[in-house]
């Protein structure tokens, strides 16, 4: 099973279309493995990227050198699955 | 084996799991539900619909889920809506109305393989497994692949992509499947296809900025149907057409059944804005199940009430 641990979910406010459109050209640079969650549409509406821990310093200086406002949405992503299956597992156990 | 009674609906579910649920509900409910295999995926595994119904050659409304495979809350609901329907009908009066008049279809695990694979393998998987020739790269996005704007902007031709188009239009069985079945049926009335997260309710179209001709009609339903939804846990939905309310894309669901004439034709994006996205807790399948439900009554009451 896929390993999220260190991975990380930005939540972006773009608050312009060229802040959209940077965030956009990320999603070209396929040697970052970013998995949009929501995608880049429109002005105002959040997109949600999960990034692997590897890229994670480098995909936030992009958005802080752009004044490109975000928070971090998830911490750690494996931190989630694991509560889930836990989860899965007690149902399963009663 | 265990009964649909004793069913844990606030967790999440394996693929064999929800095809025993099925199997329960179908011989509990032997006057009432069946389930329909309308085809198999890429891997072989069936794609079960489960059909209400109390009489022969009747409209019917389509519930779709988990068509992304990775949007487990989806079909979490599903199952949640199945059991609804039997516990209420003969109860509510809306729903068992709706019964006497028309069919009820949900097709709960819409990309099985990719399902599996979310289980096994990889968490966030969202396409199909089928291989792709000439890349390494597996899976076509199965709300991508439809004949409605196929290949439009808003999808992609590189199989690396989560929103890869698919070789031609209809080239997954798993979409293939619902073509001909909705095809073969004939009379299918209303459909929603069901994803998360941002939640939204959406309506054709998503290929192209042209209105549809049901735009005025569509968009004030839609409109009742979020308020009936947030009125249980104050939800806040919006609404709209896909190319106005979130991006354009190509391919996809629902304008496909809107161009078979398929008028009542809606997509769902369930919770969560708020804090966890695709891995949402279990202990928020049922609270959206519950006020997901509010706003399918609606759609499905409509549907019903203007049938065409």
């Amino acid at each position: 099973l896929e390993n999220f641990s260190g991975q990380q979910v930005l939540r972006i406010f773009p608050t312009d279309e060229a802040q959209v459109n940077l965030v956009r050209a990320l999603e070209d640079e396929e040697y970052l493995q970013l998995d949009f969650w929501t995608s880049p549409s429109r002005v105002l509406l959040p997109i949600d990227i999960r990034v692997p821990l590897h890229h994670l310093q480098s995909v936030k200086v992009y958005l802080e050198s752009n004044s490109i406002q975000y928070s971090i949405m998830i911490h750690d992503v494996q931190n989630l699955l694991d509560e889930e299956q836990r989860d899965m597992r007690r149902n399963r156990a009663s | 084996g265990r009964s649909t009674n004793s069913f844990n609906y606030a967790a999440y579910h394996t693929f064999d799991e929800i095809n025993a649920f099925i199997d329960n509900l179908v011989s509990e409910n032997p006057n009432l539900v069946s389930k329909i295999q309308i085809g198999s995926s890429y891997e072989g595994r069936p794609l079960n619909v489960l059909k209400f119904s109390t009489g022969p050659n009747r409209p019917a409304f389509w519930i779709d889920t988990g068509i992304h495979s990775r949007e487990w809350v989806t079909q979490a609901s599903a199952v949640w809506f199945a059991k609804k329907i039997v516990t209420d009908f003969g109860k509510d009066p809306s729903l068992t109305n709706t019964l006497n008049q028309m069919d009820i279809l949900i097709e709960i695990v819409t990309n099985p393989d990719g399902f599996v694979y979310t289980h096994k393998s990889d968490r966030m998987w969202r396409k199909t497994r089928s291989p792709n020739s000439g890349s390494l790269c597996v899976g076509t996005d199965p709300n991508r692949n439809w004949d409605a704007g196929f290949g439009g902007p808003g999808s992609s031709s590189n199989p690396c992509t989560e929103t890869y188009r698919g070789r031609a239009a209809h080239s997954e069985p798993e979409v293939k499947a619902i073509v001909d079945f909705v095809k073969s049926h004939g009379n299918i009335k209303g459909f929603v296809s069901i994803h998360s997260y941002s939640q939204m309710l959406l309506f054709p179209y998503g290929y192209t900025n042209t209105r549809v001709p049901d735009h005025d009609e569509l968009n004030a339903v839609s409109k009742k149907a979020i308020t009936a939804l947030a009125s249980l846990y104050g939800t806040a939905y919006t609404y709209g057409s896909i190319i106005s309310t979130i991006y354009q894309a190509s391919g996809g669901t629902i304008d496909w059944t809107y161009n078979q004439g398929i008028k009542h034709s809606y997509s769902f994006e369930l919770r969560d804005t708020g804090r966890y996205g695709f891995a949402l807790p279990a202990n928020q399948i049922i609270p959206t199940a519950e006020e997901t439900w509010l706003a399918l009554t609606i759609l499905i009451e409509h549907t019903r009430d203007n049938l065409y």
